[in-house]
């Protein structure tokens, strides 16, 4: 954690009263090694401590900070500004019904943080639609239903049984219609995890955006992803440009460092955090609270 | 170059941020290229290409060691438990290893002991339909020691050949959760005797906190093995080299895609060359 690891290298900057380069260099090493062991991507932790660096040796000297206390509160700050100043909140603007979709790669937790929004924006007087367009996934859409049916939020899906052949595309488009049927003012559509790698996965992604046209779209992303947070994080923005991220699996102790990754390539905003398996598990994400769980 | 002697730093760096951008780790990778640097002086290695070829050796010497068969016992059911955190693939790599033992012309049971998430069991049982195995279950919310033992039980009744138990994802740091898997491998046993392999299902994108994974099932229910899972998209799972080096524990199996075949015998010789892609 970082701070065993400025523990020494600050003990021995104690009362200098200005840091040297080298000083400065001294405690960027033990930075960089602490983003690193979180799990911030290689190329960003590399900008990043840069940026950290910049700021660090043109630095006034604090009356109350010693000099290496110092560089802490900047990457601190640095920190949170990728990250966001502040929680980012769910834009459903004016659109009847507003559409929410959900993307990201296998496993993440789509379905579930989709049982969540229905969840949450249930509690805010909004009426949520879930819609099933996972046709691949053994049991994807039962899952869906049984989500909805915890929270007393309908589920548009094809019909069991139904034709083995239906496209997602399809059954989202139609999720639309069944929306304005049953006076739904959100639509929120689970989609299939795909890999990055998958092309035709990741254009049916697309596919299924221009379909819905969604008023947000949120990239979902497992806290424990390592370095190839960032080349997943960008074929997503190629493929479905989303507008916000849900960081799941939180309630876990992964430091998260893909969150400072994700922030920082694609400049979209973590909105969410997914904290347990069960509905009322999510919360708004906490930007300053992550920054110090990366730097542990 | 004519008074260069041994390879220079940036060579070092450059393979030392391959390892990290693999998941390889800080500290292992600091560890291999500490140990790469000591060949390259003995053996007055000056150009990069040959650095990088003796790191892959290096590295195959040091996968190459592990015991990667999948244990089987010789009278009664063999016995496979399948564990790890949330999401990982446990549930379709049972698919796969079922439909793969039942074309070798296997009796295969499964035990549907994820009593808890939604839709766990019907995920299951289609796997189940898919491959020809037998799924033992209950009712949601049943108690999943009490239908591993249910699946021991069948599995013996019927002169199984092979047992696969599968269980809910969960995080390590939660230990109600590894308790209950604790228990489920101990109830497992009573009807068993051992269980033949504990495998740890782990997704190739994670990051460092796959040794915590490791570590704590490892702790709770003796893991034999490791399953690495969507090891088809981007990411190398170099983790697994820091499970193997700290932990002793191998990867037996790999994934490689979400349909029935896409499951494979671990390869340390591709793995290793993926590692520098
Ligand atoms: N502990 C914990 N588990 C979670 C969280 N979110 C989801 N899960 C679990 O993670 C696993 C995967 O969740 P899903 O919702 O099925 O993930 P998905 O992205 O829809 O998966 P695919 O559709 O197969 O791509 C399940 O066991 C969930 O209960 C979370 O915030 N914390
Ligand atoms: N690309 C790819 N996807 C995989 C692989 N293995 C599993 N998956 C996908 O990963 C997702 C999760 O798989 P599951 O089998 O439900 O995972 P699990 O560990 O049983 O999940 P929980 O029981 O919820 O903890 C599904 O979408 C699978 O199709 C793999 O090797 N490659
Ligand atoms: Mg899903
Ligand atoms: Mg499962």
């Amino acid at each position: 954690a970082l701070s065993d690891r400025l523990e020494a290298v600050l003990d021995r900057l104690k009362g200098r009263g200005t840091l040297s380069e080298s000083d400065v260099d001294e405690v960027l090493r033990e930075i960089r090694l602490a983003l690193l062991e979180a799990d911030v991507n290689f190329k960003v932790v590399k900008t990043f401590v840069a940026r950290v660096r910049e700021r660090a040796i043109g630095a006034e000297v604090s009356e109350a900070l010693n000099p290496g206390q110092q560089v802490v509160k900047i990457v601190n700050e640095e920190l949170t500004g990728v990250l966001g100043d502040q929680s980012a909140p769910l834009e459903l603007g004016s659109a009847s019904p507003a559409v929410i979709m959900l993307a990201g790669l296998q496993g993440s937790g789509k379905t579930t943080a989709a049982g969540k929004l229905a969840a949450h924006l249930k509690k805010k007087g909004r009426t949520p639609l879930l819609v099933a367009a996972d046709l691949q996934r053994p049991a994807a859409v039962d899952q869906l239903k049984v989500l909805g049916a915890r929270v007393d939020v309908p589920v548009h899906a094809p019909e069991p049984g139904g034709d083995p052949d239906a496209d997602p595309v399809a059954v989202a488009a139609g999720a639309l219609k069944e929306a304005t049927r049953v006076g739904a003012g959100v639509v929120i559509v689970d989609t299939a995890g795909r890999t990055n790698v998958d092309d035709a996965m990741m254009e049916q992604a697309t596919a299924i955006k221009r379909a819905v046209d969604p008023v947000e779209t949120l990239f979902v992303i497992d806290a424990m992803i390592g370095q190839e947070a960032v080349t997943v994080a960008k074929a997503f923005q190629e493929a479905v440009d989303f507008t916000g991220v849900i960081l799941s699996k939180l309630d876990g102790d992964a430091r998260g460092g893909a969150a400072l990754s994700v922030a920082e390539v694609t400049g979209r905003p973590i909105k969410f955090a997914s904290t347990g398996e069960r509905l009322d598990e999510f919360e708004a994400f906490h930007p300053d609270r992550m920054a110090s769980r990366i730097l542990g | 170059a004519l008074f260069r002697r041994g390879l220079d730093e940036a060579a070092f760096e450059e393979l030392e941020e391959r390892l990290i951008s693999a998941d390889v780790g800080v500290e292992a990778t600091m560890e291999i290229i500490e140990g790469l640097r000591e060949r390259v002086r003995a053996e007055g290695v000056t150009d990069p290409e040959q650095a990088l070829a003796l790191l892959k050796e290096i590295l195959r010497l040091e996968l190459g060691v592990a015991d990667r068969t999948l244990a089987r016992r010789e009278e009664g059911p063999t016995t496979w438990l399948i564990t790890g955190v949330n999401g990982t693939g446990k549930t379709t790599s049972i698919g796969k290893l079922a439909a793969r033992h039942a074309r070798d012309g296997e009796t295969v049971v499964l035990a549907a002991a994820d009593t808890f998430r939604a839709a766990a069991i019907e995920q299951l049982s289609s796997w189940g339909e898919r491959a020809g195995a037998r799924v033992v279950k209950q009712a949601e919310g049943a108690d999943p020691a009490a239908v591993a033992y249910d699946g021991w039980q069948a599995a013996s009744a019927a002169d199984a050949d092979l047992l696969l138990v599968d269980t809910a994802g969960r995080l390590q740091s939660k230990r109600a959760l590894m308790e209950e898997l604790s228990k489920v491998k101990r109830v497992l046993e009573k009807g068993a005797g051992h269980t033949d392999e504990v495998l740890l299902v782990l997704d190739a994108t994670t990051g460092q906190n796959g040794i915590s994974q490791a570590q704590a099932f490892q702790e709770a229910v003796d893991v034999s093995g490791v399953i690495l899972t969507k090891l088809d998209g981007t990411a190398r799972g170099g983790i697994v080299i820091a499970i193997q080096r700290q932990l002793g524990i191998p990867v037996k199996l790999v994934g490689l895609g979400e349909t029935v075949d896409d499951l494979a015998d671990f390869d340390v010789d591709a793995f290793v060359e993926a590692l520098f892609a």
